[in-house]
């Protein structure tokens, strides 16, 4: 473990904290994709599934099993609690043109050809692509709230931080892993637009709004 | 390698 991992692991639980918050607090889920959050949570499903099998610390099951509960929270907020905040009619992304290119990557592209391998490959590669309905809905509306930003902005910076963690084992342990890394690529550059907005904007007091 | 690759990762 060192501080780039660690500061990806708690940028991503502070997203999660976020979105939980604003959710409970604001009693609605307008501008949030609830395609998305299915993602993640099928994500984290796929991924987990050895938390049954591989004991590797404390640390990794408890963080494991707050990602799930938070994950599983959120869409119980999203789609029973505050359902009729839920602004689905901006919420329109195809959940199968994503998860069957993932799945079907995964069958292809993978480690070792087994139930837990791909179901693990599927989950990094779903991750990668999850946060497109999210960035589809915040462009279909032109704009977010500050809140919404502040969560997508923890939730990018944890993934960027992931690489240089994987640069910095590479180097000091001489540990990588490729699939990992490239969907960790591929996950931070569908950040790199929104990062630039909320630099320019959002850190400068201003709302997140899309150039007409 | 036969044993099953450690995901000490999230």
């Amino acid at each position: 473990m060192n501080i780039f991992r660690l500061g990806g692991d708690l940028a991503h639980l502070l997203a999660i904290i976020i979105l939980l918050l604003k959710i409970w607090t604001t009693r609605s889920c307008a501008g949030i994709s609830g395609k998305s959050q299915i993602l993640f949570a099928l994500t984290f499903t796929a991924r987990y599934l050895d938390l049954f099998t591989n004991f590797v610390s404390v640390y990794n099951s408890v963080m494991k099993v707050v990602y799930l509960a938070a994950a599983y929270a959120t869409l119980y907020l999203m789609y029973v609690k505050f359902k009729a905040t839920y602004d689905h009619n901006h919420d329109t992304f195809r959940l199968e043109f994503l998860i069957l290119p993932a799945a079907g990557l995964a069958l292809i592209i993978n480690h070792e050809f087994s139930i837990i391998e791909v179901m693990w490959t599927f989950s990094i590669y779903l991750e990668a692509v999850a946060i497109l309905p999210q960035l589809f809905m915040v462009s279909k509306t032109g704009e977010a709230e500050s809140i919404t930003s502040h969560y997508l902005f923890a939730l990018g910076s944890y993934r960027a931080l992931y690489i240089v963690n994987w640069v910095y084992r590479y180097y000091s342990e001489g540990f990588y892993d490729m699939i990992a890394t490239l969907a960790g690529v591929v996950q931070t550059v569908l950040y790199c637009d929104f990062f630039y907005l909320y630099i320019t904007k959002v850190l400068k007091g201003k709302k997140l709004q899309l150039p007409a | 390698e036969l044993t099953v690759r450690i995901k000490d990762e999230l």
